[in-house]
């Protein structure tokens, strides 16, 4: 969960950019 | 130069140095300040300080150190590398201060621009100076802004040390200049084995100069923009030239501060005490449910 | 396409798998402000469960690999089926006749309300707010307002029983999530708790009803 707000709704390459972590 | 802290992680701020010559903490030392790197969108901003005797003062001079912007990447490497071999007399450290913490200080709720950034990390390098009981007792800086005003603040910071603040020091002061090729090596080997962070598709390692005025550095840029993300962490955020590809190739982002939005303006006081027939109070949940920010779906 | 992000029980995931349509997001009326709201049905075991949305300015989700604005994020909690029962059973009770359950629950705005008629052990339920005839195989029910506020004094006692165990803040004074007192049951009193328990169950009853609940 974002604390902002991408006005789209769209495919975004989040695994390139962010790596999760529990 | 090892870089392999940097690589381990190159998104805040890294300090390499080298051993503090034995004679450095016995006699009187003369320590020069500078940077690499300000001027460019892409890649690490890299702050050097460079001590000696001031016995040994001409003896750095003999090593041909000068501006190193008049140096050919290869000739500063070369003298860089006669620095080291020469080392029992010249000391140094450096702080690189990646492309990211450059966005963030300058973007953050709280400014903290560049100018302050720097001022701030010459003032730590100098402090890490002193806290290796290396004797300084001249510092010599090439100006960041005004140079009375960050000379005055460095000496009331240094009581003890005589500082020198000047434009074009690194062309004055042999210390200075070796400061100069110290950061700019560093930056550029930083540069060149810049390990991207962000699994990108078809990179191409031909970014340019990584000015923001060269048109190859700015065709990279377009390129390498992706409409959710931005940029890659190589890439300084805060520059006007990615705020610019941002606003036209990315996709719009509202934050809880954001200038652009509607405020709902205040309510006359007259309506909580008379029920206006134009304006029906809808029925709020109970505060449990507000205070939890949840309330009833009526759609998918 | 947008995406949604809900939290559901476990339980409800073999639901979907075990028949089709095992799921059913329906629009039922929301029993207190008389509109529709979003509920979902467990057709396997026939339970209701009423929708709320974390809403809050400013978010998105990232799922998977791709970005949704909103950042909206919906819980699916039992609800008792009652409460939306009662709505058409006050309204029917203004007669002041038994009626058959078909004849109640019917709405031409939310159509789907039949679905409350499915549910597993109804006639039990139905005792707790109507009186009930049976003639010939029949069975007919007509609302009571004695019946009702005994029920649902019960809801409260077991609402403030649950503010209590989960250390909810039911006090007048404003207080920071993060403060944890040496003992927040005894800091607010009884009074406090069932005031806030007749405001929550507040949201699921009449305006008429909770008026006559709090006098209760």
């Amino acid at each position: 969960l974002l604390p902002c707000e991408v006005l789209v709704n769209r495919p975004a390459p989040v695994e390139r950019f962010f790596t999760p972590a529990i | 130069m090892d870089l392999s802290e940097l690589e381990r992680d190159n998104t805040g701020r890294c300090r390499l140095s080298s051993p503090v010559p034995a004679v450095c903490r016995k006699e009187p030392c003369a320590l020069g300040v500078d940077e690499a790197g300000r001027g460019p969108v892409l890649g690490p901003m890299v702050y050097a300080i460079c001590y000696c005797p001031l016995s040994r003062l001409t003896d750095l001079e003999a090593l041909k150190v000068a501006d190193s912007k008049t140096l050919s990447e290869k000739e500063r490497d070369r003298l860089f590398a006669k620095m080291e071999e020469d080392g029992d007399f010249v000391g140094w450290a450096l702080d690189v201060l990646s492309p990211n913490l450059i966005s963030t200080s300058m973007l953050g709720r709280v400014k903290y621009n560049l100018n302050s950034l720097s001022h701030d990390t010459a003032a730590g390098l100098i402090q890490y100076a002193l806290d290796q009981k290396v004797n300084v007792t001249q510092v010599f800086v090439d100006t960041v802004g005004m140079p009375e005003a960050y000379q005055a603040r460095l000496q009331q910071r240094f009581p003890g040390i005589e500082v020198t603040v000047k434009a074009k020091a690194d062309a004055l002061y042999p210390v200075v200049s070796a400061a100069s090729i110290c950061a700019k090596v560093t930056r550029d080997q930083a540069v060149k084995n810049w390990k991207f962070l962000e699994k990108l598709e078809d990179l191409d390692p031909d970014y340019g100069s990584g000015y923001p005025n060269d048109p190859k550095t700015k065709a990279w840029l377009r390129k390498h923009v992706e409409p959710v993300f931005g940029f890659p962490q190589f890439v300084r955020f805060s520059w006007s030239t990615a705020q610019t590809i941002l606003e036209e190739e990315a996709e719009d982002v509202t934050w809880e501060d954001s200038a652009t939005e509607e405020q709902e303006g205040p309510g006359r006081i007259t309506s909580y005490f008379f029920h206006e027939g134009a304006r029906a109070r809808p029925r709020v949940p109970h505060r449990y449910f507000q205070e939890r920010g949840l309330e009833a779906a009526t759609t998918l | 396409v947008r995406q949604h992000v809900f939290l559901l029980p476990e339980h409800l995931k073999d639901a979907s798998k075990k028949m089709k349509s095992g799921l059913m997001f329906v629009k039922l009326v929301n029993p207190c402000s008389g509109e529709g709201a979003l509920y979902l049905f467990d057709m396997c075991l026939q339970q209701l469960f009423e929708i709320k949305v974390f809403k809050e300015k400013h978010h998105s989700w990232f799922i998977n690999q791709s970005v949704q604005s909103g950042g909206l994020l919906h819980f699916a909690t039992p609800v008792d089926p009652l409460f939306l029962l009662l709505h058409y059973l006050t309204k029917a009770g203004k007669e002041g006749k038994f009626q058959p359950l078909a004849q109640v629950v019917m709405d031409d705005i939310f159509p789907n309300c039949i679905l409350l008629l499915k549910l597993p052990e109804l006639e039990k339920l139905l005792r707790h707010v109507t009186e009930e005839k049976e003639i010939g195989n029949k069975k007919y029910y007509k609302y009571s307002k004695e019946k009702t506020l005994k029920w649902l004094e019960k809801k409260v006692n077991q609402t403030v029983a649950a503010l209590k165990s989960n250390n909810v803040n039911v006090g007048a004074r404003v207080q920071s999530a993060a403060f944890f007192p040496g003992d927040q049951v005894s800091n607010d009193k009884e009074e406090d708790y069932i005031r806030y328990a007749h405001g929550l169950i507040s949201d699921y009853i009449p305006r008429e009803l909770s008026d006559d609940l709090s006098k209760y």
